[in-house]
This record gives structure tokens, sequence and C-alpha cells, in this order.
């Protein structure tokens, strides 16, 4: 998946990486500092349909349902996670006890066309 | 980016800098608090002393994966009674997870001074919830200590049970073992050391039960 860049126009994954400090809450989230709150972001054009950033045959499939079905669909398609990876956290609950988690698909690892 | 640009998704204005950034603080604490199941921030009004939180810090060192679907805890105890470092401390947890998790691995971590030689004859008492005061509390393990420092000792994770308010209290009695291996009789001399670094814990490992577990549960 590309990295968005500034004129990065696109379907691409924008990194943004939280610091619990900024939220305030590093009093009761032990671990770890911060994490990565990445998401998608840019256009999908009907050539980028199915494209699922990381793979090409689903894309190549979809494409070729198009070309044979209809040259302008009138659906769009949007740019949309299509990996994400869990978030293992340790932190304090209301009782004062330390629990350690791992929170499912957390981290948007790659972004494609839907 | 510049004001003149526009958002690459939508075509609409993008957002200056600003606002993005509080707007994207604002999603990360949303998804952080539904990811955790909380409705809202958790309030520490007795936070465990900084010696006793690194410690568990360390043990549960992030990074090696939690159980699947999981979670690990570590609940501190408070001891009730004055005689916070002799053996027959009764010491208190406040555990309301276990009211609505499967709990399936429980140990209690002791700091044992050192004491003079021969073996350390430990039992775990749980005085049941709601169960009237002045009746012996139920035996959940024992085990032989012959060594300082700290101990794991196993507790039968299903024997284990909290109050309607979550409290879990633990009564610990221990007696030197004579030669012969009986326990000898007197006030226990052995120490536990239960001050803020050598604090207590229940190291526990809990799963959300399946649904429909309570039917079989029930039947």
């Amino acid at each position: 998946t590309p990295i968005c860049e500034p004129e990065t126009l696109l379907c691409c994954r924008r990194d943004y990486y939280v610091d619990f400090q900024e939220l305030g809450w590093r009093d009761w989230i032990l671990q770890p500092e911060g994490y990565q709150l990445n998401y998608c972001s840019g256009q999908c054009p009907p050539h980028l349909a199915g494209s699922p950033g990381i793979a090409a045959s689903f894309h190549s499939t979809v494409f070729n349902l198009l070309k044979a079905n209809n040259p302008s669909p009138a659906g769009t398609s949007c740019c949309v996670p299509t990996a994400r990876r869990p978030l293992s956290l340790l932190y304090l609950d209301g009782n004062g006890n330390v629990v350690k988690t791992d929170v499912p698909d957390m981290v948007v690892e790659a972004c494609g066309c839907s | 980016e510049g004001a003149g640009s526009a958002c690459p998704s939508c075509g609409g204005p993008a957002l200056a800098l600003q606002a993005e950034r509080a707007l994207v603080l604002e999603l990360a604490k949303q998804q952080i608090l539904k990811g955790l199941h909380l409705t809202s921030r958790p309030r520490i009004t007795h936070p465990p002393p900084q010696a006793a939180l690194s410690r568990a810090v360390l043990r549960l060192q992030p990074g090696t994966v939690a159980p699947r679907k999981g979670e690990e805890v570590i609940s501190f105890a408070t001891t009730t009674d004055s005689s916070t470092s002799t053996c027959s401390s009764m010491l208190t947890f406040q555990l309301s997870t276990l009211q609505s998790h499967h709990l399936y691995h429980a140990r209690l971590w002791l700091h044992v001074l050192p004491t003079p030689p021969g073996t350390l004859h430990l039992r775990i008492f749980q005085r049941s919830p709601g169960r009237r005061h002045g009746r012996l509390p139920a035996l959940l393990a024992e085990h032989q200590i012959n060594a300082p420092g700290w101990h794991a000792l196993i507790l039968p994770s299903g024997g284990l049970r909290g109050e309607e308010s979550g409290t879990v209290k633990l009564q610990l009695d221990c007696r030197p073992l004579k030669d012969n291996g009986t326990a000898a009789a007197g006030p226990p001399r052995q120490r536990l050391d239960t001050a803020a670094y050598h604090r207590p814990f229940l190291e526990l490992k809990i799963r959300p039960y399946e649904p429909g577990a309570g039917r079989t549960r029930r039947r």
C-alpha cells in the first residue's frame, strides 16, 4: 500500500502516531506509550476497483468483470483497510489491577479499493 | 495541508492540521475504549505502589502474546489485619471481572522473608462469599516453602470465587514444620513480606464466557 504523501490523491494509508501522553491517558495505560492510528484515504477510480493494495489476483478478477459487463459502472469503489493487526495493551482497571489484553484489528496495515 | 487543497477522499475542503489532529485524538479515544469494552476511561483512585507496578509490568511484558481472546490480570492484595507481616494475614483483592469471565489459571505470589532454617507449611483459605463470619473458611491450597524470596503458589481456578462486590478474601495460615513433618504448634514465627515492593498479588488468566456457556453451567 502506498503511504499517503501530501500530493497523493489515490487510495493510500495515512500513518498517524497517537501518544497516550497527548490523550492524558498515561496514568492508566502503562504500555505501550502510544500506537499507530493509521487510516485509509484517497480516490478509487474504476481501474483501481478491487485492487486490495497487497495482492493483484482479486483486482484482475474485478477488473475483468467490469470490462465484460459495463465499462462505466454506476457504483463507486472506496478506499478501505484490507489488513489490520491487534494491539497489545497493559492498563490499570478501575480496581487498580494491571490487565493485559490484545485488542483485535486495532492497527490498519494495508488499504485497498473495495 | 494548504488551505486551498481538497480532501482526497471526498473532495470537500481539507481540514486544517489542528482540527484534523483534534479529530484523530478523539477517534483514538473512542477506538481504544471500544476495543477494551469500556464506556469511559477508568478512574484510578488507589494506584498500586510504583515499585509493585514495575514488577507487574515486567511480569506481563507486552509483546508476549496475551491469551487468545483472553486477558491476564495482576491484582495486588490489601492486607486487612494490623499484623501485616505475619503468616496469618488476610489478603483482600478487588476482582470485579470474576463475575463476567471464566477463570482458568490462578497463582498467588508471596514474598517470604529469610526465616530460621526449616520448611514452612502454608495453607491458603478462602472466606467463601456470603458465608457467615466465625465459620471456618474453605481450604483452597496447601504448599510447603523452604526458601526465602518470591513463590508462585498455584490455586485451583475453579475454587476462587468473588463476592457480589467483586471482593476475594484469602486467609493465610503457615507453620514451621518439625523434623518429623508435623506442623509446630504456637504462634507463627515466619514472616511474610507485604511491604510495597513485595506486596502479594494474584496472577490470573481469564476469558469471557462463550455465548451459551451459561446454559451448560446452569444445566
